[in-house]
């Protein structure tokens, strides 16, 4: 089962056309393992990006040096999963 | 004995656990619903269908689809309360009530079940297929970039490995594939509405081209009212418009090609968004979020019953 441990979804805000271009730029760069849940579209639509642990001091630096704006909307993905297990398990139990 | 009242709609359910309250509902409302299987998955997992029927033959439809992105589990959960609803409110509900005595309605509610499954067993963030790629150690294509509508365009990948790839030919995929044979075949299907999360959209098309469909105005003017409708029960705002002006070019989707097909009205929903949580939605959200969802949905099939074509 892969984990998620550390991974963190970060909801980030573009806000002109050249912030898009970096975003899908960063995308394509395979050794970051990055997941898009919401894709860079235009300047004011948010973009969220699942970010590896790993990853995530590089992204960042990425984000703060080209003045791209973010917050952290999720802090550790594979601590909602271990709480939806939970959830269902209880469920199921009911 | 079985019933859907033990059911919990409330929580996320397997693949199994999905399957089995199919056939619960269909023995709860034998002369309503009935399960169809249209085709196999990749991994040679039944690919089935809810035909909800008054009966008479040859009726015009409408086709709903949940879950063809695997991971986003809101969408099959408002499926299965949804198609429940469905199956209570015929004979209470005027408006289902003369949608079921005209038209057909067929839904899927889990469109991409090795996804699915995958999702459940091995990694919870899976979205596409699980078809193995000639040369790619990656695997899978997004099977809402693998219709034969601008397919191969660049609002989609032709890398193996990326989240949006389009898969080697259109219809590759036998998920897609199953539901472009049915479609094809019935011939009557008038509304396709293919339900997606998280961003608080109705779309329509196009996604593969900037130009706007000859019933645009149309689809716009319902779309308005659908979100309207949708925000009276908790306030949720939703954006709507084609999915080339509202959110990005999209190749090979499946509402273009529903629409390139003859469907006039062909709708793709984007479920609500917290804002906190994406695709993991907590189970606490299926109930709001589908409650929410029904009156837009109602509102796109009666109009679609109101304007036969």
């Amino acid at each position: 089962e892969k984990l998620f441990v550390g991974d963190q979804v970060l909801h980030i805000m573009a806000s002109n056309e050249e912030h898009i271009t970096l975003l899908r730029v960063l995308g394509e760069q395979e050794e970051l393992q990055l997941d898009f849940w919401r894709h860079p579209t235009s300047p004011g639509h948010p973009v969220d990006l699942q970010v590896p642990f790993p990853s995530l001091q590089a992204v960042k630096i990425f984000l703060e040096v080209n003045n791209i704006s973010y917050s952290i909307m999720i802090e550790d993905v594979q601590e909602l999963l271990n709480e939806e297990k939970k959830t269902m398990k209880k469920s199921r139990r009911v | 004995e079985r019933s859907t009242s033990t059911f919990d709609f409330a929580s996320y359910h397997t693949l199994d656990e999905i399957y089995d309250w199919m056939d619960i509902l269909v023995d709860n409302h034998p002369s309503l619903v009935s399960k169809i299987q249209i085709g196999q998955s990749y991994e040679n997992r039944p690919l089935y269908v809810l035909k909800f029927s008054t009966g008479g033959p040859n009726r015009p439809a409408i086709w709903l689809d949940t879950g063809i992105h695997a991971r986003e589990w809101i969408t099959p959960a408002t499926g299965i309360w949804t198609a429940n609803k469905i199956a209570e409110e015929y004979g209470r509900d005027p408006s289902v009530t003369a949608i079921l005595d005209s038209m057909d309605i067929f839904f899927e509610i889990v469109t991409n079940p090795d996804g699915f499954a995958f999702t459940h067993s091995n990694n919870r963030l899976w979205r596409k297929t699980r078809s193995t790629n000639t040369g790619s150690h990656c695997i899978g294509v997004d099977p809402n970039r693998n219709w034969d509508a601008g397919f191969g365009g660049s609002g989609s990948s032709s890398n193996p490995c990326s989240e949006t790839y389009r898969g080697p030919y259109a219809h590759s995929e036998r998920e897609v594939k199953a539901i472009v044979d049915f479609i094809r075949g019935h011939r009557k299907v008038k509304l396709v509405i293919s339900i997606h999360s998280y961003s608080q959209m109705l779309l329509f098309p196009y996604g593969y081209k900037t130009a706007p469909v000859p019933d645009h105005q149309e689809l716009n003017e319902l779309a308005k009212k659908a979100v309207s409708d949708l925000a009276a029960l908790y306030g949720t705002k939703y954006t709507y418009g084609s999915m080339v002006d509202t959110i990005y070019m999209a190749d090979g989707t499946s509402i273009d090609w529903a629409y390139d097909n003859g469907v006039k009205y062909a709708f793709s929903f984007e479920l609500r968004d917290t804002g906190r949580y994406g695709f993991l939605l907590p189970s606490t959200q299926i109930i709001p979020t589908a409650t929410e969802t029904w009156p837009a949905l109602l509102d796109i099939m009666v109009h679609v019953l109101e304007h036969p074509y």
